[in-house]
C-alpha cells in the first residue's frame, strides 16, 4: 500500500528573484508592474486594489470578480511578456 | 488590438535589425532562422522589409540578458517575465530583449542541432540506440576524443546516422575567436582552468580561452549549453551531477523536492547541502519564434491585445502551426497598410536549416567500443555533373572565376582550367543568406562588392557580411519588373540590369537607376536575343545566353561568336 507522504519540504533557493511572495504580494506587484496599480498606494488602497484586479481581469479576458481569485492568481503566474498592459 | 499612445510607428518601411548576442540554448543558426521568421511574419502583411545588419546601428537591436541587462528593466530569472521590446523610435526604441535565464527552445523541448558527422546538421533523436543501448542524451561513448554526438535517427546501430552536440570542445560562439573550441587548461588572470567559467564576467555567460593563455592571447569565444546543462538557478549551464545529496538524500535524476512549484531540478555539484548549486532541468521551454513574433509587434508599434488567441496577446502559449490572428493583421494593417503580399504564406515553428555543416573537420564516425575512422559523406553529392546541366540559373565572373550556379548549387571554372569542374559547391556555404535559386550576379571591380539577384530581391556581400535581401523597387525599378535575369558591372561604378528587352544602368555606389532608363536591349546591343535568360560579362567580354547557347559580344558591341555554354565555357568532354 502506498506509504502516506510526508510533508513537503520547501526550501529558498539561492539566485531565485521574487520568490516567497504571498498570493496578495504576487498580486500587487502585478498589477503595479503591467500598469492597473499605480506605484503609490493611498489611503482606500482595498478599494483600488478591487478596482484594479477587474481592470486586469477585463483586459485579459477573465471572469471579472474584482477579487484574488483562483483564475486570477493562476494568471498572474503564467509567464507573459514584460511590456506594460497599460499607459507606458 | 492596440496601439502605443500616440501611434507611434516608423517612418520607413525597410527597416534593419541587428543580433548583438546569442543565448547558449540554441545553435545560432537555429537562432537566426527564428528571428528571420518572426519578422517574416510581420512583412507578409504589409509593406515592410527587415533586412539584417552585422555593423552599425540599425533600426532594431535585439539581446539576450538577464536581470539588469542594461535597460531600467530587470528580467527576473527563469519564468515570469520572457521579454520585453521598445516601441518604433530612434536609439533605444525598437530594440527587443530576451530574459537569457529562459530556456529557449522552439517550444517543444530541447533541440539538439547537430553538426559536422553524417546527418546534415539534423537534430538529435532521442532516445536512440547504440551498441544495443538506449541514451537519452548525448554521449561521448564509443569515441576516444571525449566528445559528446547523437544519433539523428532512432536507431545508430542500423541507420549510423549521426553528428556531434553542442559542446565548448566543438566550438565556441560569440567572442574573439571565430568559432574556434576552448583550449583546457587555459589560463586567465594567472589561474588555470579546466572548463568554462563565468569568471571575470558581470552576465552570467559561460566562457573559455580559445588558446592555452587568455593573458597573453586575448582570444575567447563562449561555451554552448549541453545537452544536459541546466537552466537558471545559480549554475546556468553546468550539467546535473548524479547521484547528488539533498538534504542527506541521494538523487539519481532530476527532482522537484524541496520546491512548492514542482518544477524539476538538480544539483550541479554531488552534494547540494554543501555547495547550494543548482539549476532547473530542461523543460520544454519557450519557442523563440513565438515570443520574438509577440516581441517585433511591439518593436512595430502595438500595444498587446484584449484578444486572447491573438499573437500580441501578453500571456504566452504555445501554438504550434502558428497563424497571424485577424486581430494582429487589422492592427499592423492599420499602422502600416496591406503591403504587397497577396496571400501570406503560412509560417512554421519548424527551423529551416540556414547552413550546412562541413565535414572539413578531422571527425570521426563514433564506433562501436573500438575507435575507427570512417570516410565521411561529404555535404554535396560529387555525382551532380554540371556537363548534365541543360540551362542554368545564373552564370556570373566572381573573384576571376566563372561560377555556374543551379539549384542551390555552383560549379567554378577558372581560365586557367581548361577541364570540366569537377564537385559543385552548396551556395549556402559560401553565401548562407542566398536562395538556393540565383537569377544573375555580378561582382564591382572596384569595391569588390558582389550582389546576388533573385526574384524581386537582392543581396550585397562585402566579404562576408551581407546585406539583403532587399526589394529591388529601393534601387529605383518600378513593380512591373518581375526580376533581374542577367547582369555586369563596368569599371566606372556602374552595372547594367537586364530584363528581356529592357536594361537599366546602376549606378553601385549609391544603389540607384539612372536617369534615362530602361533601355531596349536590341537596340544598344543589336545581334544578340533579346530574351536571354541570363547575361553576364566575362574575360572583357559581354554574353548573351539562350537555351544551350551563348553570343558573345566585344566591347565595341559587336557578336563575334555564337557557341555552346557546355563545351566553350565549362569544357565538358
Amino acid at each position: 500500500a502506498p506509504t502516506a507522504s510526508k510533508t513537503p519540504v520547501s526550501i529558498t533557493f539561492p539566485g531565485e528573484i521574487r520568490k516567497n511572495m504571498t498570493s496578495v504580494e504576487v498580486a500587487e506587484w502585478y498589477l503595479v508592474k503591467f500598469g492597473y496599480l499605480p506605484l503609490q498606494q493611498g489611503s482606500n488602497h482595498h478599494v483600488s486594489l478591487k478596482k484594479a484586479l477587474s481592470q486586469m481581469q477585463s483586459k485579459l479576458g477573465l471572469k471579472v470578480t474584482g477579487n484574488l481569485d483562483a483564475e486570477t492568481l493562476d494568471a498572474m503566474k503564467t509567464p507573459r511578456c514584460a511590456v506594460p498592459d497599460i499607459g507606458n | 488590438y492596440n496601439t502605443f499612445e500616440g501611434e507611434l510607428k516608423w517612418d520607413h518601411n525597410d527597416l534593419t535589425y541587428r543580433i548583438l548576442n546569442y543565448s547558449p540554448d540554441l545553435d545560432p543558426d537555429v537562432i537566426d532562422d527564428a528571428f528571420a521568421r518572426a519578422f517574416k511574419v510581420w512583412s507578409d502583411v504589409t509593406p515592410l522589409t527587415f533586412t539584417r545588419i552585422y555593423s552599425g546601428e540599425p533600426d532594431i537591436n535585439i539581446m539576450f540578458g538577464t536581470e539588469n541587462h542594461g535597460d531600467p528593466y530587470p528580467f527576473d530569472g527563469k519564468d515570469g517575465l520572457l521579454a520585453h521590446a521598445y516601441p518604433p523610435g530612434p536609439g533605444m526604441q525598437g530594440d527587443a530583449h530576451f530574459d537569457d535565464d529562459e530556456f529557449w527552445t522552439l517550444g517543444t523541448g530541447i533541440v539538439v542541432k547537430t553538426r559536422f558527422g553524417n546527418a546534415e546538421g539534423a537534430a538529435c533523436h532521442f532516445p536512440f540506440v547504440f551498441d544495443g543501448q538506449s541514451y537519452n542524451s548525448c554521449t561521448s561513448d564509443g569515441r576516444s576524443d571525449g566528445l559528446p554526438w547523437c544519433s539523428t535517427t532512432p536507431d545508430f546501430d542500423q541507420d549510423k546516422k549521426y553528428g556531434f552536440c553542442p559542446s565548448e570542445l566543438l566550438y565556441t560562439y560569440g567572442g574573439n575567436s571565430n568559432g574556434e573550441p576552448c583550449v583546457f587548461p587555459f589560463i586567465f588572470d594567472g589561474v588555470s582552468y579546466k572548463g568554462c567559467t563565468k569568471d571575470g564576467r558581470q552576465d552570467g555567460y559561460r566562457w573559455c580561452s580559445t588558446t592555452a593563455n587568455y593573458d597573453q592571447d586575448h582570444k575567447y569565444g563562449f561555451c554552448p549549453n549541453r545537452d544536459t546543462s541546466v537552466i537558471g538557478g545559480n549554475s546556468q549551464g553546468d550539467p546535473c551531477v548524479f547521484p547528488f545529496t539533498f538534504l542527506g538524500k541521494r538523487y539519481n535524476s532530476c527532482t522537484s523536492e524541496g520546491r512548492g512549484d514542482r518544477k524539476l531540478w538538480c544539483a550541479t555539484t554531488s552534494s547540494y547541502d554543501q555547495d547550494k548549486k543548482w539549476g532547473f532541468c530542461p523543460d520544454q521551454g519557450y519557442s523563440l519564434f513565438l515570443v520574438a513574433a509577440h516581441e517585433f509587434g511591439h518593436s512595430l508599434g502595438l500595444e498587446h491585445s484584449d484578444v486572447k488567441d491573438a499573437l500580441m496577446y501578453p500571456m504566452y502559449s504555445y501554438v504550434k502551426d502558428f497563424e497571424l490572428h485577424e486581430d494582429d493583421v487589422n492592427g499592423i494593417q492599420y499602422l502600416y497598410g496591406s503591403g504587397p503580399h497577396p496571400a501570406p504564406p503560412k509560417p512554421t515553428d519548424k527551423p529551416i536549416p540556414t547552413t550546412t555543416p562541413s565535414t572539413s573537420i578531422t571527425t570521426t564516425t563514433p564506433s562501436t567500443r573500438t575507435t575507427t575512422t570512417t570516410p565521411l559523406t561529404p555535404s554535396v553529392n560529387p555525382a551532380l555533373d554540371a556537363c548534365k546541366v541543360k540551362m542554368f540559373d545564373a552564370i556570373a565572373e566572381l573573384q576571376g572565376a566563372l561560377h555556374f550556379f543551379k539549384d542551390g548549387l555552383f560549379w567554378t571554372v577558372t581560365s586557367k582550367n581548361k577541364n570540366a569542374p569537377q564537385s559543385p559547391r552548396k551556395i549556402s556555404d559560401t553565401w548562407p543568406a542566398l536562395p538556393s535559386k540565383i537569377d544573375t550576379a555580378f561582382q564591382d571591380p572596384t569595391s569588390k562588392n558582389m550582389f546576388f539577384f533573385s526574384g524581386r530581391k537582392f543581396w550585397q556581400y562585402t566579404g562576408k557580411s551581407v546585406l539583403g535581401p532587399r526589394s529591388i523597387e529601393k534601387l529605383g525599378l518600378s513593380k512591373d519588373v518581375e526580376g533581374i535575369m542577367g547582369s555586369f558591372a563596368r569599371d566606372n561604378g556602374k552595372a547594367l540590369l537586364f530584363n528581356g528587352e529592357r536594361y537599366w544602368r546602376l549606378n553601385v555606389k549609391t544603389l540607384t537607376i539612372d536617369k534615362g532608363y530602361p533601355r531596349l536591349t536590341d537596340v544598344d546591343y543589336a545581334g544578340v536575343p533579346s530574351d536571354s535568360h541570363d547575361v553576364f560579362l566575362y574575360q572583357g567580354k559581354y554574353y548573351f545566353c539562350q537555351d544551350r547557347f551563348f553570343w558573345r559580344m566585344t566591347s565595341r558591341k559587336q557578336v563575334d561568336r555564337v557557341g555552346y555554354v557546355k563545351y566553350d565555357l565549362l569544357h565538358c568532354p
